[in-house]
């Protein structure tokens, strides 16, 4: 059982330092085991360091920091427990525009694997989706606009579209 | 196997009945606040996961039903219908598609209550048999899979030893 | 005391329901005390209808819907109780482009009143500042650019911008 | 009375010296992420809110302190300064400008523990008086005045109760 963890534990540890460097342009990441004698009774840690920071406490990190490596963190984990299916709704939020593109480019690249649904209102992230759904609010109930073009985006959202 | 339409009818702002198709690669959702683009999201969960605590913006099942509005008085019941592609067979059933169906509806007797109802390919199923398919496609509500608005954070907020079991859990 | 209470109540309450409906584009927003006899033994409920839809609570309400109704909230609590300054990070991070530009214009308007300092990521709201300052990381330190052109923002967010 | 200037040196990410003039009206404030955006709203809490709860990203006060990088060390205490426009006498100070300064230092007897100090138009002051000039003035860290990033919806999700409360404090 000890080796089955450590087996895949390395693994993704492995991807989540590569992802991670990818993501953040040039940062580290690496997990650490609170008992490496014993893995399965203590916890993990996750240690990041943005490029040219020192290593910080996850909790100290930015709202967009944050994001970037939970992101990374996920896709760290995909290759070792794959799904079929990832949905995703605005996870970036947090993200300014480099770091939303960055993302938005890393589901382009993983939904040659699986399937991707990311809910998005920023155009960065959602030009790099194959297939673009717009949904509003007509008359209190929601309608889905069948595949949409990025730039009829902006006038729907101005016509019906303050639906609060 | 793959994810190939969602249908919902009552579920919360969709009343009438829609089908999404869903296509391989990455599908964009965008919209205007309150236009109903997490609750598609909230429709998926229904399905993946009938035990699943990640339904928190609802406090109880009925809360998913359309509740009206200026024209329609509420519903009694919602559906939502996942319909996966299975020419690989990855679930074990002898069939290219596989259709996973739930629907609630108010109770007669006791307004207060809903009753779930399961459904695989059309014949009723149960709840245990829903998680069975799920578990053998890979699909959960509580994998790293589902990313809910706002909880982007929560999956590096969790303690040392959560993380620890989540990947033992792989293991 | 009963008095000066229901006095600023009705004062706050009059104030969310315009501005509400203002930011909302029609909707309806009022206050709702549990005990009216004796209000300061008991709660204060805040009721909201989004345009065309049913009266629902608080928390049914979609990110970007919560989002309008604190800024709304806050607001009208203003005229009552005002502050000389401000402070906003990040307020839009849930907003829609049309809801984001009527919260940017909402505090350019009380800016009249009162210094605000908004932190935002978005361009749909930055536009609306008087003064705007970039904030960037040189050689992992803080480093504050005078007060910068909006059209500059996107140069040196590609320059030594991506600060993850 | 209005905001005059925000002065920071080892703060958090801003080690050298800054001085932030801030205008009237509407300032907007941008950068990417992890360029120390939210820094400059806590450094405004640091001086504004001494007993805040709201100061949620230090679990210590000594994480303030800039941490050092790849080049410079770690510093041994951090000051903020905040220099109000007192030309109406909101502030019962007589003098035009009022600055409010707090500095931290570590303890060199005991490294864990950090010293605050307080510092009213350059005298010694004390957490007492700067809550009396804070208060005068109608700034506080508790009040709707101060949001901090991700707490957008926490003015709505508070208890009914709390909510009356908060509406009685202003009366
Ligand atoms: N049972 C129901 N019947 C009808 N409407 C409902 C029901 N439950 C929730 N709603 C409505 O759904 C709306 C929320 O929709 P949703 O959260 O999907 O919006 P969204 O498109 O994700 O918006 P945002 O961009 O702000 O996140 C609310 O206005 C709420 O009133
Ligand atoms: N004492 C300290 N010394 C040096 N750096 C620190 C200190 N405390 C926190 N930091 C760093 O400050 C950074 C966070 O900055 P901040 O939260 O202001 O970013 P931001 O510009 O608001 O970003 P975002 O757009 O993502 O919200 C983190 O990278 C953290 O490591
Ligand atoms: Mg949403
Ligand atoms: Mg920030």
């Amino acid at each position: 059982r000890k080796e089955e963890f450590m087996h895949v534990y390395e693994g993704i540890d492995r991807n989540f330092k590569e992802i991670y460097q990818k993501v953040s342009g040039g940062g580290e990441a690496f997990f650490e085991l609170e008992r490496p004698d014993d893995p399965l009774s203590g916890g993990l840690h996750i240690h990041v360091r943005p490029p040219g920071k020192k290593m910080t406490r996850l909790n100290a990190l930015s709202g967009g920091e944050k994001s970037l490596t939970s992101m990374a963190f996920i896709f760290s984990v995909q290759s070792w427990d794959p799904s079929p299916f990832y949905l995703l709704d605005e996870v970036d939020q947090n993200l300014d525009a480099i770091n939303a593109e960055i993302i938005a480019k890393l589901v382009r690249e993983n939904s040659k694997y699986a399937q991707f649904v990311m809910i998005s209102l920023r155009k960065i992230s959602l030009k790099e989706a194959h297939h673009l759904y717009g949904v509003t609010l007509q008359k209190g109930e929601s309608v889905i606009l069948g595949r949409v073009e990025l730039k009829d985006v902006d006038s729907y959202e101005k016509g019906d579209g303050s639906a609060m | 196997m793959h994810l190939k339409e969602i249908q919902m009818e009552n579920f919360k702002t969709f009343r009438k009945k829609v089908v999404i198709p869903i296509y391989e690669g990455f599908t964009g959702v965008t919209g205007p606040n309150g236009s109903g683009k997490s609750n598609v999201a909230d429709a998926v969960l229904f399905v993946l996961g009938p035990r699943s605590s990640k339904m928190v913006r609802a406090k109880r099942l009925e809360d998913l039903i359309f509740h009206g509005n200026d024209k329609f008085k509420p519903a009694n019941e919602c559906k939502v219908t996942l319909v996966f592609d299975n020419t690989d067979r990855t679930i074990p059933i002898d069939s290219d598609h596989v259709s996973l169906k739930r629907v609630i509806r108010r109770s007669t007797s006791d307004p207060n209550n809903t009753l779930s109802y399961f459904y695989v390919n059309g014949r009723v199923s149960s709840q245990n048999q829903f998680e069975s398919i799920l578990t053998h496609a890979h699909l959960s509500a509580e994998g790293y899979n589902i990313v809910l608005q706002g909880h982007i954070s929560e999956f590096i907020n969790k303690t040392p030893v959560r993380i620890r079991e989540e990947i033992d859990e792989i293991a």
